[in-house]
């Protein structure tokens, strides 16, 4: 499994 | 010269058993180490485990712990002698600059101590597991010590022992940065390194799960390098 980084740091994911 | 300036080793128990015999046997009498002058007794004395693999003769390392906090290690016996972790970091060689890969059995020590024991808060849960004795890993010298490093897995390197399976993109496996130099972009440099040792892969891999600190690092790093947008994933 892996998801996008930048992605996942604009929608405050991480 | 310190440990890791000396002579490489195939083990690092070089003595270990003669000087864990002698405190059994009482054979030396009143053995103090450091400035706090802590009696190096047989029951201050433990076998610190450093690899999770590799013969039981080289996985781990005596060590001398505080009488007053078990859990402190002030020193380890390496080369015949008792070195204090400080001194087990430092380096006498000019050559030790930046970032360097790991090669020899005693930087894999230094990247054991960063990891799992120098910069563990009392009663602070451990971040990292053991790692694998052939791990890829490169240390960041700074001023003649070793103040971080990084590990990581190479495209096709084997994910374990049995399974048969390979990773499918380089991935970084852990990273840390001693408190003490924090907030100097020290764990931008070694990202940056991670991106540029494999610029000609199209994706690359940060293994799960991400700390805060190292996600306040990426946010920087992403922020100002639209080309590592897309090609940077956190991995499972």
């Amino acid at each position: 499994a892996r998801r996008n980084i930048w992605l996942g740091i604009q929608l405050g994911r991480f | 010269m310190f440990p890791v300036d000396l002579p490489d080793v195939e083990e690092l128990t070089s003595g270990s058993e003669r000087c864990l015999s002698a405190l059994e046997s009482g054979a030396v009498e009143d053995q103090r180490f450091g400035c706090s002058q802590v009696p190096v007794t047989r029951g201050n004395v433990f076998w610190l485990q450093v690899f999770e693999d590799g013969p039981p003769s080289s996985r781990s390392v005596l060590a001398l712990r505080s009488p007053d906090d078990p859990d402190q290690v002030l020193a380890l016996f390496l080369q015949d002698s008792w070195w204090s972790l400080e001194d087990v970091l430092r380096t006498a060689s000019p050559s030790r600059t930046g970032l360097v890969p790991v090669a020899s059995l005693a930087e894999r020590l230094l990247v054991f101590l960063l990891s799992r024991v120098v910069e563990r808060l009392p009663g602070e849960q451990q971040l990292f597991l053991l790692h694998p004795r052939a791990e890829s890993c490169k240390l960041l010298w700074e001023g003649g010590a070793a103040v971080g490093f990084y590990t990581f897995k190479a495209r096709g390197a084997r994910v374990d022992g049995w399974s048969g399976r390979c990773y499918a993109l380089p991935v970084l496996d852990s990273l840390q940065v001693r408190r003490s130099c924090r907030g100097r972009g020290l764990g931008l440099r070694l990202l940056e390194d991670f991106c540029s040792t494999f610029q000609e892969e199209e994706l690359l891999g940060i293994s799960s799960p991400l700390s805060e600190g190292l996600v306040a690092v990426l946010r920087k790093l992403l922020g100002r390098r639209r080309d590592l947008r897309d090609r940077l994933y956190e991995v499972e």
